[in-house]
């Protein structure tokens, strides 16, 4: 008996989902945050962060199809952390970081918020 | 560096992990 286990499979199919969110295929979320908005998949959402994984396993709230974010979020750092959520990849720019913090405390994504507490350390 | 910036790659948990059921 044997397995065969492609190494790339995680990254080509999270690089697929990425380009069915920029071709807008099958997203079923906006997410508002102040006045910008930003259509992504539910699923996505709910593997990467505590918070919508709250709220779209909420029967009430799992139907939405927008969601507003607290006004305290910035949508700079919000774009930062859903690019993360499709590439694996956090930009860091040093004016981004702590907004991209912020936004990773507000998601409950705590490995991103470990990350950038280490970050910042290691460049102070 | 990959795509110009200086690129650091975390090995640990990227994200939390979805119970099996609630």
């Amino acid at each position: 008996d044997s397995c065969i286990q492609f190494t790339r499979h995680a990254s080509d199919v999270l690089l697929n989902l990425n380009r069915l969110r920029s071709r807008d295929i099958l997203t079923d979320v906006t997410i508002l945050v102040n006045r910008q908005q930003f259509r992504a998949h539910k699923t996505v959402l709910m593997a990467c962060s505590g918070l919508f994984y709250t709220i779209f396993t909420d029967s009430l709230k799992c139907n939405l199809n927008a969601i507003s974010l607290d006004p305290k979020v910035d949508p700079e750092g919000f774009a930062i952390v859903l690019e993360f959520m499709y590439t694996s990849r956090l930009t860091l720019k040093e004016s981004l970081i702590m907004a991209v913090m912020n936004t990773a405390i507000y998601l409950q994504m705590d490995h991103v918020v470990d990350t950038c507490h280490r970050f910042i350390k290691s460049s102070d | 560096y990959e795509g110009g910036v200086n690129t650091i790659k975390e090995m640990g948990r990227s994200v939390h992990e979805i119970p099996r059921q609630d």
